[in-house]
């Protein structure tokens, strides 16, 4: 209130900073905190019920929950049995060992989503495509998943087998533009057509289910780090048990068009951050 | 030597140094010497709310950081973490207080703190910093 000290709550006289000194204070934090400069989300973020954020704050939560853990372990000598995370959230996390060995969890939510539904040829997929440029630079990767929500779909018989794969695309080919194929975006033209297809990870289930799918695309996630150009998407198949081809969106699963709470993303798990080394003043 | 055993036998009784298992970091107003307190953690609060982040920063609200301050004279009791260094520094002080300071009260142990927040392109972040608590303080 104008005067140049200010008594803090404990009774000692705080100094009012000026303006570059408070900048200063600010970026010195930043810098602590391995951040470049104060990140300013899209208002938008801030609506509560998206899904990625309410994975990570459960994720937050367990994290920190184990913090406190190790503390009282130390302090009180006791061995305590590293809990498994399960069932902490509608979405079972990722196992204990993983999270608490990574410096750095990143959930990647601009994706952009190509479909191939049953107004195209079959087989119908589900590609989607996520914008790396904010994954940290000189840490590994110790694990990535791509979370997708299954809602119960457009099916006669819910106790029927379904078969959901994941394929990293590994290379498109130059000419794969069939009839009617469409230019989308990240300056990448994509169409139908083959591409050549790395199968990262297959998931049995019921017509009926209903949830949270996770698959593990760890090896896609070390390989698009490696150069971005490889970074050509996650293609996903549904199929029955005898091969034919499921339209993803029939079978329940959620892309962009879906509620914000059940969107599709992605989280990457990155240890051994390389130390910050400080720039001298 | 034996007239320093009396003075030490006389310096212990007003020294009224803790019990061996009351460690630094418990919140005791402990006394040193003349009314100045011992070498221990003291609380420090880092609010991200007062900096004006919380449009970017989902949790915490801030993290206690803690600092360590306080006397590290002779003698250096168990419960002070000392370092051996610390405790032979402290003596030779004892005797050239001018050409040599007393050991310092600095964190001896600390942990980790993890932050939750947004970057700038809405992707949501979850980055565990090192050595961001003091859990501990001590001699060195």
């Amino acid at each position: 209130r104008g005067s140049s000290r200010r008594l803090h709550t404990d009774g000692f006289p705080q100094r009012r900073l000026s303006g570059g000194e408070r900048r200063d204070v600010q970026r010195e934090i930043l810098t602590v905190l391995g951040l470049p400069g104060r990140p300013r989300p899209r208002a938008r973020a801030r609506a509560p019920a998206a899904a990625a954020p309410l994975f990570m704050l459960d994720l937050y939560h367990a994290v920190a929950g184990e913090e406190e853990e190790e503390e009282e372990e130390e302090e009180e000598a006791a061995v305590v049995s590293r809990s498994v995370l399960t069932g902490l959230s509608t979405q079972s996390p990722a196992p204990g060992s993983v999270v608490s060995r990574a410096d750095t969890v990143v959930s990647l939510v601009n994706v952009v989503e190509q479909d191939r539904d049953i107004f195209s040829p079959k087989p119908y997929w589900k590609e989607f495509r996520f914008d790396l440029t904010q994954v940290p630079t000189g840490e590994s990767v110790t694990a990535a998943e791509f979370r997708i929500y299954k809602a119960r779909g457009v099916t006669r018989n819910a106790n029927n087998t379904l078969h959901v794969s994941i394929y990293e695309i590994a290379a498109q080919h130059a000419n794969r533009h069939g009839p009617g194929g469409r230019a989308w975006g990240w300056g990448v033209k994509w169409g139908w057509g083959e591409s050549d297809l790395f199968l990262l990870d297959v998931q049995d289930l019921h017509a009926g289910t209903e949830g949270w799918l996770v698959f593990d695309v760890t090896a896609a996630s070390n390989h698009w780090l490696v150069d971005g150009k490889y970074n050509l998407g996650l293609r996903l198949y549904v199929e029955t048990d005898d091969g034919h081809s499921v339209d993803p969106s029939s079978a329940g699963l959620l892309g962009r068009r879906g509620p914000r709470s059940k969107q599709p993303f992605m989280v990457t798990f990155f240890g051994g951050s390389a130390s910050t080394t400080r720039v001298p003043r | 030597a034996a007239r320093a055993s009396r003075r030490r036998q006389h310096r212990r009784n007003n020294n009224d140094l803790p019990h061996p298992n009351k460690l630094p970091g418990i919140f005791d107003d402990v006394h040193a010497a003349a009314g100045r307190q011992i070498c221990r953690r003291h609380e420090l609060y880092v609010s991200f709310q007062d900096l004006g982040w919380l449009d970017w920063v989902i949790a915490p609200q801030g993290y206690s950081a803690y600092y360590c301050e306080g006397e590290c004279a002779f003698p250096l009791d168990s419960c002070m973490n000392a370092t051996n260094h610390a405790i032979l520094q402290s003596l030779v002080h004892l005797m050239k207080p001018e050409a040599v300071p007393k050991a310092c009260c600095a964190p001896t142990k600390l942990s980790a703190t993890s932050v939750l927040y947004y970057d700038s392109n809405n992707n949501v972040i979850l980055k565990k910093h090192r050595n961001m608590v003091v859990k501990s303080c001590g001699c060195h």
